[in-house]
């Protein structure tokens, strides 16, 4: 199947999401 | 024999489950397979974006460690020793860098094969970062020593996502050599 890819900008955004915190 | 890991709808899962582990051992103690073992402490596992970083934001950052500490983030299943049998065959790739440079380069190695940049299939185990006395050390583990196109991409990636000078030393060590 699709492999699951993310850039590194879009980890970094999610640092901040409310459960990351 | 851990339970699986949840991962809620709203969360952005990962390619892959993985645990982290701690080590520290006294310098100038032999490592023996026993203690090395018995060191490894499990801090905790993630299988989402969002479960990463709550337990990254928890953690010391790697250069603030004591030296002889090491970081191993590994998937799931994998345990971060020559001897598991993912890591029988493989190597690793290995980065010696000067005091001060460890967590930043770290985390963007992290980052990356978190969100699978490295395109290598499953041929990933882990990575590394080692804290030592006068030098820190990162490697990326993978599964097949011996596969000479995927050790070759690896180095390039790496070289890429920590943003290397193109004359940076990255050795390859397999544990077949490591183990004798």
């Amino acid at each position: 199947g699709t492999r699951i890819v993310y850039e590194r900008a879009f980890l970094m955004q999610l640092r901040n999401s409310p459960i990351a915190r | 024999s851990l339970a699986p890991i949840d991962v809620p709808a709203w969360e952005h899962k990962l390619q892959y489950a993985y645990c982290l582990w701690f080590s520290r051992r006294s310098p100038g103690k032999q490592a023996s397979l026993q203690n090395y073992d018995q060191n490894l402490k499990l801090i905790g596992r993630f299988a989402s974006v969002e479960q990463f970083w709550a337990l990254y934001s928890h953690l010391v950052r790697p250069s603030d460690l004591q030296s002889h500490s090491d970081f191993h983030l590994f998937k799931i299943g994998i345990k971060p020793m020559w001897e598991d049998e993912a890591n029988q065959r493989g190597g690793k790739l290995i980065l010696r860098l000067r005091k001060g440079l460890a967590s930043r380069c770290w985390e963007n190695l992290v980052l990356a094969m978190l969100g699978e940049q490295f395109m290598v299939g499953e041929e990933i185990c882990g990575a590394v970062v080692s804290i030592r006395y006068q030098e820190d050390i990162i490697s990326v583990w993978n599964k097949t020593a011996s596969d000479s196109s995927t050790t070759a991409r690896i180095r390039d990636t790496f070289r890429r996502v920590l943003n290397l000078p193109p004359n940076t030393v990255l050795e390859y060590k397999t544990h077949n050599d490591s183990l004798k």
